[in-house]
């Protein structure tokens, strides 16, 4: 563990956090990729159970709990609970088109051909491609909250730090796993146009609208 | 990849 990890996970805990209170507050999950949810709790059913097999530490297993548990309210909270409010006109990219392909690369590129490493890669891949449809959903809306904004940012930054983690691992743990480097790097890319916005708009006092 | 090392990230 060390610093750029533990607020690289703090950061993420604070993005599914947003989500929740702005959803649980609001009464609402207008501008949320029910999509996008759906894809984080398939990523976190698959990667994390090692649970089941493997005790790393306490902070470990209480952090893949949490996920695995937050990321199901949050379907539950937009498919059902909140419904009414799911904006399901706007949230149109087709699962099918990153589940199936990202499914056949974890079969083909992973580093041990065992049904819970596959499942690890496929989690790992699917990760790197699930925030997707909450940016189709933003780019066909033009706008975002500002609260599902710091929500995006939260989330993004995650995995941006995770990277500052994997080079300070590299040179001090001689740790190096190029599956999740690779696709976290991926991850990461897909958010630079948001930070970007999020940056010269939303941190000024500005709504975030998309450029027509 | 060692058992472990990776999944020790979450």
């Amino acid at each position: 563990m060390n610093i750029f990890r533990l607020i690289g996970d703090m950061s993420h805990l604070l993005a599914i956090v947003l989500l929740l209170l702005k959803m649980w507050k609001t009464r609402s999950c207008a501008g949320i990729s029910g999509k996008s949810q759906i894809l984080f709790a398939l990523v976190f059913a698959t990667r994390y159970l090692d649970l089941f097999t493997a005790f790393i530490s306490a902070y470990n297993s209480t952090m893949k709990l949490f996920f695995i548990s937050t990321s199901l309210v949050t379907v539950y909270l937009m498919y059902f609970k909140f419904r009414a409010t799911y904006d399901a006109n706007h949230d149109t990219f087709r699962l099918e088109f990153l589940v199936v392909p990202v499914g056949g690369l974890a079969f083909l590129v992973n580093h041990n051909f065992s049904p819970l490493e596959i499942l690890w890669t496929f989690s790992i891949y699917l990760e790197s491609v699930a925030i997707l449809p909450q940016l189709f959903m933003m780019s066909k809306t033009g706008e975002a909250e500002t609260i599902t904004s710091h929500y995006l940012f939260a989330l993004g930054s995650y995995r941006a730090l995770y990277i500052l983690n994997w080079v300070f691992r590299y040179y001090f743990e001689g740790f190096f796993d190029l599956i999740a480097v690779v696709a976290g790097c991926v991850q990461t890319i897909l958010y630079c146009d948001f930070f970007y916005l999020y940056i010269t708009k939303v941190l000024k006092g500005k709504k975030l609208s998309l450029p027509a | 990849r060692g058992d472990k090392d990776s999944k020790d990230e979450l």
